[in-house]
């Protein structure tokens, strides 16, 4: 979907303007190359046009493909075919021309070959990574591979060839232990030792395609080695591709296939053709080699150790999808699956313009732990160690850590049961191996040594956990339990900070840099926050370590605050990590670990979340801006006592809820139960016949009970309601009635003693003496308060008492 | 697959004494020397034509007795590994 941009006449290859465009036939294929996020939706962030725009296309880089030979005539790599770099181990001759037959099975070595070099621009399938660099190939896959075999290719010129490419190794069936013997260790050492003139060969590996068969790179010694630089995978759109395998030896990662709706890699094949079917790690490694060159070309004198310290430093987790990604204690990102992420090779040129060597490699090999430990099925074995990093030994000072080994040696009946973790003094956890399905083997593992590149910058001592679990895939025997015989570890890294003498730089070049003022060897005051390592200059973000906290910034470069701003947490490696986006403040970076919210947000109590609108069963609490829960029982509410509705079941008496209980019953709160109502009542809110709400059929209120009669001094009134049901109740006789019919003087039936029953209506039957004195005001005020019946003021105000109405 | 350990017709051997001194070596326990094993210093590539080229057992006979000859100081059989292309 690259649009070139018509020619006219043939552009140079390093066109004027922001684009490159080659005429190689498959250029346009290459997404991994040139396209970026703002050309359709392409995703390839390895920023190989980036380094070749600063004129870095591995011009004077030697690299050899160790594999099953070289196609050295083929059009596009005629050009960059290196006689010195090559040679037929299989053969025993120099002419490293694959060996051809009808399945085409060696066409390996030639398609690695066409990713790390083929010409640029010669009209001719596809454009190599260093496409000015010098290829040459080993043909040794095809024929016996023995120990001597891979100890030759390995050694093969090393003050000549730079990078060893090598996309092989043992069996990826998930059941093969092995690695480089004797002679091919002692082909390692001695390039790393003496090659490129003292600097160190190169030797990049890929990290295996047994991912299917539940394979783990922990097992191949090769990818083990801490002189191979372990490269493994991921798809274009940054998924996990079903070949790859898992390790704590990973380095870092390339584009390679992946489903087959992914876009593939694009390369030369034998025959002088071209394919887009080379996939797995053995296209990644490869890459990986072509991009190392372009570095190499920036920096000739980079050696092996600067060259894995600067794919530490830019390599970028960016959108690779991996669960376990996890920041080290010195701030570097790093996954199982792709160790620091995907290699990025803009970055890694301008990192090696201006690198400053590493401080030399220390190795400390801390005393074996040697006390037996029986591990039993569905147990782990838990060994913690001291380390010290050979403080007593000042050439095998280990501070600061860059690949850390476990030698290890463990029986057991069934080694694919077993997984072995390993966690650093700063907390990082690094899985050595996990279980592998189809290893049914009783060898164990014996003297192994395991690889984690995840410590990468920590310090070395204090306490290490090893941890071993034995979790049974089938029934074993329980005769002869797994022993943890011994093991050890073994430090490697440096005494001093690595990057302590740099003059220049900040930590990272991922972003261009303002030529900064201090370009000489800064010696000046540090920054307040700066920790006891010192700084590279006055700025917080010039700091080596941080007195309190340290910031990250997406682009790798990273300040020493006093105290993390609002919108980050503090973790337990002195780290401002983000907190999500809603919260103001929090614990963790997860959405439920708010402490308080982004205005405008509320804070959910219970959940820690922050949301914007009241949920059902919550009231807002403006004091403390959070949703509170309503009471009990409560389904909405408008505080924490005054419940507006209530859930299901129950039912709202005044602003509590309470259960609701049948007609007839009653919530009784000390039993926490219905009960039955008086009989005389239809609803009540309590015991006995004066809690009725309502009355039985056949009853009627009067005053606050059920009565099936109205009582002496009652009588039965009926009132109609809006919807027109008739309701009977017993209401009081007016005070002059003793017995009445109804409302009123008028409906008296009986009447009080002393008093007279005239048309409905009862008068004072007393004759009245003589005139009393309180006749007058006082009497009137007795009648009017129906004192009447008193008989003491009857006798007083008898003439008023007796006057009607 | 077969495990068991396939062994060819090829040693590697080292000899500090030098180039001469391997030739001297290989003559005298009827190995052709094809020379130093890539840059490894001292290590040299043995071929012994008599002995058979896929075996599953290490070979014995007189040429086996150069493990005891004073100037050699390290001899290994080699043997097939399993590799796989990735």
């Amino acid at each position: 979907d690259y649009k070139p941009s018509y020619p006219g006449p043939v552009q140079s290859s390093m066109a004027q303007s922001n684009s490159i465009y080659f005429n190689d036939a498959k250029w346009s294929s290459m997404w991994y190359i040139h396209c970026n996020d703002n050309i359709h939706n392409c995703q390839s962030d390895m920023n190989i046009v980036g380094a070749w725009k600063r004129g870095y296309t591995g011009k004077d880089v030697v690299v050899t493909i160790l594999d099953d030979g070289i196609e050295r005539n083929h059009p596009d790599l005629i050009q960059n075919y290196d006689n010195e770099a090559s040679y037929d181990v299989n053969g025993n001759d120099m002419d490293p021309m694959p060996r051809y037959d009808a399945s085409n099975e060696n066409k390996h070595g030639t398609r690695c070959a066409g990713e790390v070099a083929a010409s640029a621009n010669n009209s001719h399938c596809t454009v190599g990574i260093a496409y000015n660099a010098k290829i040459g190939g080993v043909r040794m896959l095809d024929g016996d591979v023995t120990d001597m075999v891979e100890a030759k290719s390995l050694s093969l010129h090393p003050q000549h060839i730079d990078i060893y490419s090598a996309s092989w190794g043992p069996d990826d069936d998930g059941k093969t232990v092995d690695g480089p013997a004797s002679l091919a260790r002692q082909a390692f050492e001695n390039g790393i030792r003496q090659g490129r003139k003292g600097r160190g060969s190169i030797f990049v590996w890929a990290s295996g395609n047994g991912g299917r068969s539940r394979d783990h790179c922990s097992c191949d010694g090769y990818t083990n080695s801490i002189y191979t630089i372990s490269i493994s995978s991921t798809a274009e759109s940054g998924r996990k591709p079903w070949y790859l395998e898992e390790c704590s030896s990973t380095l870092t990662t390339t584009y390679s296939s992946g489903e087959n709706y992914d876009r593939k890699i694009i390369t030369t094949d034998l025959r002088q053709r071209c394919t887009d079917s080379h996939t797995g790690t053995s296209a990644s490694a490869p890459m990986a080699a072509g991009i190392i060159a372009l570095a190499l070309e920036a920096n000739p004198f980079l050696t092996w150790r600067d060259v894995q310290h600067i794919i530490v430093k830019t390599s970028r987790a960016g959108h690779l999808i991996a669960p376990d990604w996890k920041t080290n204690a010195a701030g570097y990102n790093v996954s199982h699956l792709y160790g620091f992420g995907l290699m990025d090779a803009e970055a890694m040129v301008k990192e090696a313009e201006h690198w400053k060597q590493v401080p030399s490699q220390h190795i400390c090999v801390e005393n074996a732990d040697k006390q037996i430990r029986t591990i039993r099925p569905e147990h782990v074995v838990r060994s913690v160690y001291k380390a010290t990093g050979c403080t007593d030994n000042a050439n095998h000072h280990v501070i600061y850590l860059e690949h850390v080994v476990v030698r290890i040696t463990i029986t057991h009946p069934r080694r694919g049961d077993l997984s072995i973790n390993l966690t650093s003094p700063s907390g990082t956890k690094s899985q050595l191996l996990a279980n592998r399905l189809f290893d049914h083997s009783m060898e164990g593992f014996k003297n192994w040594e395991f690889m984690t590149t995840h410590c990468w910058g920590e310090k070395a001592t204090g306490d290490w956990i090893l941890e071993i679990y034995d979790s049974p895939s089938q029934l074993r025997s329980q005769k002869a339990p797994g022993k943890l015989k011994e093991w050890s570890l073994v430090l490697y890294g440096t005494s001093v900070h690595p990057y302590s003498f740099r003059s220049d730089k900040p930590r990272s070049l991922a972003e261009p840099q303002p030529e900064d003022e201090y370009s000489e060897e800064y010696g000046g005051p540090c920054h307040p926050e700066c920790g006891e390592n010192g700084c590279e200059g006055p700025g917080p973000q010039q700091c080596i370590t941080c007195l309190h906290y340290f910031l990250k910034f997406k682009n790798n470069t990273r300040t020493c605050v006093p105290e993390c701003p609002s919108g980050f947490f503090r973790d337990d490696k002195k780290r401002c990590k983000k907190c999500s986006t809603l919260c103001e403040s929090c614990v963790g970076s997860r959405s439920d670990q708010c402490s308080t919210c982004r205005s405008g947000l509320y804070l959910l109590e219970g959940a820690n979340t922050c949301i914007s609108s009241c949920p059902d069963g919550f009231y807002l609490d403006r004091d403390y801006s959070m949703y509170r829960k309503c009471s009990e029982n409560c389904k909405k509410c408008t505080s924490a006592n005054i419940c507006t509705e209530c859930k299901t079941g129950l039912s709202l008496q005044g602003n509590k809820c309470q259960l609701s209980c049948e007609p007839g019953t009653y919530y009784n709160g000390h039993r926490r139960a219905c009960e039955k109502c008086h009989t005389t009542c239809a609803t009540c809110a309590g015991t006995g016949m004066e809690a009725c709400n309502e009355c039985a059929s056949g009853y009627y209120f009067e005053e606050w009970r059920c009565v099936s009669s109205c009582n002496v001094g009652y009588y039965l009134a009926e009132q109609t309601t809006d919807n027109g049901d008739v309701h009977k109740s017993c209401q009081k006789c007016d005070p002059t009635c003793y017995v009445c019919t109804g409302a009123g003087e008028r409906n008296c039936s009986t009447c009080v003693s002393g008093y007279n029953l005239e048309n409905g209506v009862c008068v004072v039957s007393t004759i009245c003496k003589d005139e009393s004195w309180a006749e007058g005001s006082f009497c009137v005020l007795v009648k009017k308060n129906n004192l009447c019946q008193r008989k003491v003021l009857q006798q007083l105000c008898c003439r008023t008492c007796s006057l009607m109405g | 697959p077969c495990k068991a350990r396939i062994y060819t017709n090829h040693w590697a051997v080292r000899i500090p004494g030098g180039p001469e001194q391997a030739e001297q070596i290989a003559s005298k326990y009827g190995y052709r020397n094809l020379g130093q094993i890539g840059d490894l210093k001292d290590y040299y590539h043995f071929f012994h034509s008599r002995t058979i080229k896929r075996s599953t057992l290490s070979s014995r006979g007189t040429h086996s007795f150069i493990s005891m000859e004073p100037k050699v100081e390290w001899v290994q059989q080699q043997v097939v590994k399993r590799r796989t292309k990735r």
